[in-house]
């Protein structure tokens, strides 16, 4: 299994319709400070149902939507869609491509869909569970997570062995 | 849960001896669980020793060598519940040239049952890329994305 | 005690607004203290802006940006007392290639009158060095520091 | 006034004796991971009188002693000197050149030296009163304070601000 296709509209700095292809082996992502890099791996863990505005780098959920820019008012929903090519059966669906998607309106209304039907966050949830995906933990790294890892305190690395378990 | 717990405990060690000794070609490192307590609880102590260097504690790492221990560490975790994809970002910025070297040597080898997408302001990590995207902001505050060609 | 700190504060407040922007080339950064508050209790609020952006809070920087922001802020602080000398510990490694140009530029500047020691991997912060020192490990364990030559 | 020499004994990987002559303007240390420059930025900070041994990345004072290597036994004692040149008279004191030394012996006995005259922690601090030197915040920089200056927490902030006061 691995991710095939990304699609960003409304999500942070993101103000058009943006689609990104993935392929399996590597990719990387590259541009000058500040330019969405790491707006994109928040759109990831976003769509893959993370819940903690902390891991979002925002104030309330809200704050993902985009706020508008010099030349273009503030838009009032975001929406992330994410398709897994389930080559080797990992999600205990019958399609080869499952699409998931997640939208947030600016009065607070939030969706979830699987290929294109309505579900909840628990049927994402219990898509993942054991998949090692999810918005957990150790799918990503960054710099940061360094520190957390090697310091003294333990729970924080706790956290990341009983994920793992 | 006891037992499930140790099972993966004892498979994270395993595993991290071996992506210790890739990244750093050479050193060793363990992890133990407090002793005396119960499995569930125990404090979780990490010992690592880079290749040519004495017994020290985890503090006296170097930035670079904290980094690399982690990044081992969280491969050893991985390794136990492989995940289909995982996402890099900028871990690489403590690492000197030759360190990025062994970093893209061993993200390659991973990459053959996973897939990675890696954020990077390096000129070597890019290179062991498959695909290349770049971001720019030509609108300003509007983030667009276009492909970019490794040569 | 509560005017040398206001004095102070409003002195770096200043200095803010001028190093943030010959840092970013243009944008806005301003301090403000708690209101209501005691001064010498009050939190330090930071307000921050890189050119072409909108009103956002510091937790909505990048990692550059906040770097950036950073090392302008501390800069400011050091314009009111300044010491014969500062330690610059990689800062540069979050930065792109445009932003260590900034960032050498902008330590010429104020290397007039201030020495600067900076331990960097990026070969455009060496080179804006005047002197220049390798810390090499030939002898394993054991540093040594060699004389590099810049050309 | 500028650090004109720093001469670094048995502290942390400086196993040898090392003399590092300084000049006005930038000078930059480069060097692979773990080779010993954050070493020296330890030594400078240690011999300007710091006392916190989490400010040195050590347990105890006594660990910045070297600790032996694959071919040589630790060491008994660490010795570090700082030459200031005081062309500016910013340091009351009547000489051009006032060298700082500090030393710790595996004992646990210290000793400071100012041109070659033992003296107290205190008088080290008394010359540096109101010079912007000494072990406190500002005059080095590192990466993890990026994330204190800029953290939601207050007091770090309020604790570099009142040093400048
Ligand atoms: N809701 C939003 N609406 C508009 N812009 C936003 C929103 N949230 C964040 N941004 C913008 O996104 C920018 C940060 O992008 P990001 O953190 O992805 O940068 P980056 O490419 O990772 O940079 P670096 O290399 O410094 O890490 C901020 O400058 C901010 O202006
Ligand atoms: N008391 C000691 N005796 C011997 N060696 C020591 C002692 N304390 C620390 N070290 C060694 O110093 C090394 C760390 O050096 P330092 O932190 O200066 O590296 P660095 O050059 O800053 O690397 P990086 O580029 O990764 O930041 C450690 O690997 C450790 O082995
Ligand atoms: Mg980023
Ligand atoms: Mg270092």
């Amino acid at each position: 299994m691995y991710l095939s296709k990304l699609e960003i509209f409304g999500f942070k700095s993101f103000a058009t319709k943006t689609v990104v292809p993935l392929r399996p082996g590597i990719t990387s992502i590259v541009g000058p400070n500040g330019c969405g890099k790491t707006n994109i791996v928040d759109a990831i863990r976003w769509v893959l149902g993370e819940q903690r505005t902390s891991m979002l780098r925002t104030e309330k959920m809200q704050d993902i939507i985009f706020n508008g820019s010099k030349n273009r008012k503030r838009l009032n929903y975001a929406e992330v869609s994410l398709t897994l090519h389930n080559n080797k059966g990992i999600l205990p669906v019958e399609y080869t491509d499952v699409v998931i998607t997640r939208r947030l309106y600016r009065d607070g209304d939030s969706e979830y869909l699987l290929n294109k039907n309505v579900v909840r966050l628990k049927d994402i949830n219990d898509l993942f569970m054991d998949t090692g995906m999810g918005p957990d933990a150790y799918s990503v790294i960054e710099l940061k997570m360094v520190d957390d890892l090697l310091s003294e305190d333990p729970v924080e690395r706790r956290k990341l062995f009983e994920e793992a378990a | 849960a006891r037992i499930q717990f140790l099972e993966a405990f004892e498979k994270i060690r395993d595993n991290f001896h071996r992506t210790f000794s890739m990244y750093f070609e050479g050193g060793e490192a363990d992890l133990s669980l407090q002793e005396n307590e119960d499995p569930l609880e125990a404090k979780i102590e990490i010992y690592a020793r880079p290749p040519g260097k004495r017994n020290q504690a985890l503090k006296q790492l170097s930035g670079g060598e904290k980094a690399l221990t982690a990044i081992a560490l969280l491969f050893a975790i991985y390794l136990v519940k492989p995940s289909p994809f995982c996402i890099l970002d900028e871990v690489d910025a403590p690492l000197d040239d030759a360190n990025i070297k062994r970093f893209s040597t061993v993200l390659s080898k991973f990459a053959e049952d996973t897939q990675f997408i890696v954020v990077t302001h390096n000129k070597d990590t890019m290179k062991s890329a498959g695909t290349l995207y770049g971001v720019t902001m030509e609108e300003v505050g509007v983030s667009k994305i276009v492909s970019v060609n490794l040569n």
